[in-house]
């Protein structure tokens, strides 16, 4: 099975 | 007070088309640089990043930073009023609730004004930092959205891997798989034709097409695109949009559990 990776696992908030 | 005149409304029009699929509301962020977006689709798995140069538009006022909260639906709706050819002006009062499109024929004997209500969004900037990649194909846009295209009628999701000779789509699904290999080209009379590979390291990873079908509609933008992929980050995908700027999708890889 995969996971999708969210956005938010690699970038910050700014 | 904020006033943008495009003498290619087309091109507007098609900047909508090319985000209205993944973000329903986001905010234009209005600078002296330029007119800019950055949006995340609501399960923050995909980022798109639009930015039109202020060099690029005919006129260009816009005395102070704003940021205008805008339905992209409803934006599109208004834009799509426009003919291809028409001139666009973007007009904003200081403080206005809302925001004015104005469309101009090119022969100037018909002048349409479609008035907008602006809307209040919490966005959330994200900070992308500059990155070197492992691995950059610039291809025909066309190709790419055709290769998205018919994938996702065999699988959900592709594997895209890179290598020095070529850039390999490959997909599967209950009736069975499916593999597309762009071999990288040295023909040199046709540049948006060729296949252009910039390797430091052979990429292999994972997407699920349902948001590079949605990546593609940008397609009428540009005639390359540039797909910027490593193994520690989401891949990027880029339309640079002649003359104005660039709009760029940023999706993140599946992964194995």
């Amino acid at each position: 099975m995969q996971r999708q990776k969210s956005l938010l696992s690699f970038f910050q908030k700014s | 007070m904020l006033e943008l005149r495009l003498l290619q409304g087309g091109l507007l029009k098609k900047v909508l088309e090319a985000m209205k699929d993944l973000v329903n509301d986001a905010n234009f962020d209005c600078s002296p640089t330029g007119f800019s977006l950055q949006a995340m689709d609501s399960s923050h798995v995909a980022l798109v990043s639009l930015l039109l140069r202020s060099e690029g538009f005919e006129h260009y006022r816009c005395d102070r930073n704003v940021s205008m909260g805008m339905n992209l639906n409803n934006m599109a709706k208004m834009l799509r009023c426009a003919g291809n050819d028409d001139i666009v002006t973007l007009k904003a009062d200081d403080g206005s609730d809302c925001i004015t499109f104005m469309f101009e024929n090119p022969s100037q004997d018909k002048i349409a004004d479609f008035e907008m209500k602006l809307m209040d969004i919490d966005s959330e900037h994200l900070g992308i930092p500059d990155a070197e990649y492992q691995s950059i194909v610039r291809m025909p846009a066309a190709e790419f959205a055709r290769i998205c295209r018919d994938l996702s009628t065999i699988g959900d999701t592709v594997l895209i891997s890179v290598s020095k000779e070529g850039v390999q789509f490959s997909t599967r699904g209950d009736m069975g798989t499916a593999n597309i290999v762009c071999r990288r080209t040295t023909t040199v009379d046709k540049p948006e034709e060729d296949v252009i590979i910039e390797m430091e390291e052979p990429v292999s990873l994972t997407f699920a097409l349902r948001y590079l079908n949605s990546f593609t509609k940008a397609t009428p933008l540009a005639t390359q695109v540039t797909i910027s992929m490593s193994s520690d980050l989401p891949m990027v995908i880029e339309y640079r949009i002649e003359g104005m700027g660039y709009i760029r999708y940023y999706l993140a890889p599946k992964i194995d559990e």
